[in-house]
């Protein structure tokens, strides 16, 4: 199974509605310093249910959407979508191709659905669970966090092996 | 389970020397089990020793030896359970440009099986990609994306 | 004592804002005393705002824009109360091309009163400096000094 | 006053006694992964009276010393002379060049010297008191480290205005 395509809209330096479409072998992002390469990476989390402002440099979760820029007013709401292939059914569902959508409002209501059909946090959840997809701690390295693995103390760095497990 | 954890970490204990001595050019690295007995809880050392160097304290490691050695656990691990997305954050900062080489020639035996997405401000690590985002911030705190399609990779 | 802590602070706040603008190229940066009430015991915060960007958290910053903060914040302390000399340990690691030029361009004002030393792997750094010692291991763990001295910057 | 000579003679990756002429303007220190050249910056705090092993990246003191190679045996001493003018007595001392050399055994033996007379750890912090070498924290930078006046609490970063006052 793959990624084939994150759309992006209204999260974080992305006020615009922006695809980016997965290719199979290596796909480099570059630009210069703030221009919003991390946040790509903040949205596919976000997008796999990552909860924690934190973990996504904010301190509230509102944070995640477009806060304005020197031009422009903040919006108001935050939507991310991921679709995947679905090849024998690696997720539990009928479709060839699978797309979760996530989408939050500065109330912090929000909305989630697989393949456009509204469901809980919970069904995303569910439907990912035996697959180590968006669980991986090591599927997504973050910037500056490479030395961690090594800086962390031995009781601490068990969670690698026990998700490779 | 004890078995199932243990098989895992023998594996990865085995991917993680043989990595390591593929991204230094020689040396050796080892996974310990602090507490052999509690298999279940005991926290995992990590012991590495670059080629022709003394074996020391993991802390004595230089920036970019750390970051190597952090490389070849984490693709150990991926070896074993490998996941079909791999995303690394500007993971090459740390690297000279002949690890630089070592790191992206290591890369291609595992996109086979995952896809990558790499940031990266390098320009080796750049050349090896099949595709390239560059994102853009001409209007100030809007971000804008374009895509570069390298013809060479359709192999 | 309460005064001089507070006349060194209102010193540095005021370079932190002008380096910080001369390194991004705009925009504008803030000290601030949390409990202004009680001056020598008060935390102090960090505000940034790149040109052209809303006002946020310096945790929404990215890896080079923060980098590029502390940079400004380390000079203006450095303007208030300059050393003999300054060491950088690859500090321009998470820096982009042009930023990693505004950082030198902003080093030359500084270097009339200190020496500086700056560990880099980066070709645009090293082409500033006016000196420049090569590190080698060509016998396996043992490290060696090469001088390679420039005779352009005699001026 | 400024820095004109560090010797370096068994430390960490230094078993050969090198010397490091300081320079005025910029100096780079360029080479590949692993070559040696934060133990420069190490070589010159521990000159300076760096107390800590672990802030010099080792777990006990007798890490600093060249502890052997494929080829070579470990060293038993450890030995850093650094050299610094000392124009109109900055350095309250006769001298218009000042050499402080700070050596250390396997056991932990120490020794200390100004201009190659044995003296006290104690006389080499007194010399500096005033000075702000050794002590600034904002004159080295460490690696990696850049952001931690930024990712610190706001009571712990007070100490670099501390040390400016
Ligand atoms: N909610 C938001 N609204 C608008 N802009 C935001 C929001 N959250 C973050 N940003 C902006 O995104 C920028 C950071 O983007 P990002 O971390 O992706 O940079 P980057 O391309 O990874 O850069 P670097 O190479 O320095 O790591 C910051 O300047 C920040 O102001
Ligand atoms: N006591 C010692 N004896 C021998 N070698 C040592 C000792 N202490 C540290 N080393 C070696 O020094 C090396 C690290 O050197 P250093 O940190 O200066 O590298 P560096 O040039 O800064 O590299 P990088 O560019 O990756 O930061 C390590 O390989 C370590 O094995
Ligand atoms: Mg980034
Ligand atoms: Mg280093």
């Amino acid at each position: 199974m793959y990624f084939k395509r994150l759309e992006v809209f209204g999260f974080k330096s992305f006020p615009e509605k922006t695809d980016f479409i997965f290719e199979s072998g290596i796909t480099a992002i570059v630009g210069p310093n703030g221009c919003g390469k991390t946040n790509i990476a903040d949205a596919i989390r976000w997008a796999l249910g990552e909860q924690s402002a934190l973990a996504l440099r904010g301190s509230r979760m509102e944070d995640i959407i477009f806060n304005g820029s020197a031009d422009r007013k903040p919006l108001g709401m935050a939507e991310v979508s991921l679709t995947m292939s679905n090849p024998e059914n690696f997720l539990p569902l009928e479709y060839s191709e699978v797309t979760i959508t996530r989408r939050m409002f500065r109330s912090g209501e929000s909305h989630y659905f697989i393949n456009r059909t509204p469901c809980r946090l919970k069904d995303i959840s569910e439907l990912f669970m035996d697959t180590g997809i968006g669980t991986q701690a090591y599927s997504i390295i973050e910037q500056g966090k490479v030395d961690l693995v090594l800086s962390s103390k031995p009781d601490d760095r068990r969670y690698l092996f026990e998700e490779a497990a | 389970t004890r078995s199932q954890f243990m098989d895992t970490f023998t594996r990865v204990r085995g991917h993680f020397n043989e990595l390591f001595r593929t991204l230094f050019g020689g040396g050796r690295a080892e996974l310990v089990l602090i507490d052999e007995a509690d298999v279940l809880e005991s926290g995992i050392d990590i012991v590495a020793q670059p080629p022709g160097k003394k074996l020391q304290t993991i802390s004595l490691l230089s920036g970019g030896e750390r970051a190597l050695t952090a490389i070849a656990l984490l693709f150990a691990l991926f070896k074993v359970k490998p996941s079909p997305f791999c995303l690394l954050d500007e993971i090459d900062a740390p690297l000279d440009e002949s690890n630089i080489d070592r790191f992206i020639r290591l890369l291609q035996e595992f996109i086979g099986n995952s896809q990558f997405i790499i940031v990266t401000h390098n320009k080796r690590t750049i050349a090896m990609a099949n595709v390239m985002y560059g994102v853009t911030m001409e209007e100030s705190g809007v971000s804008k994306l374009v895509t570069v399609r390298f013809a060479k990779k359709t192999s």
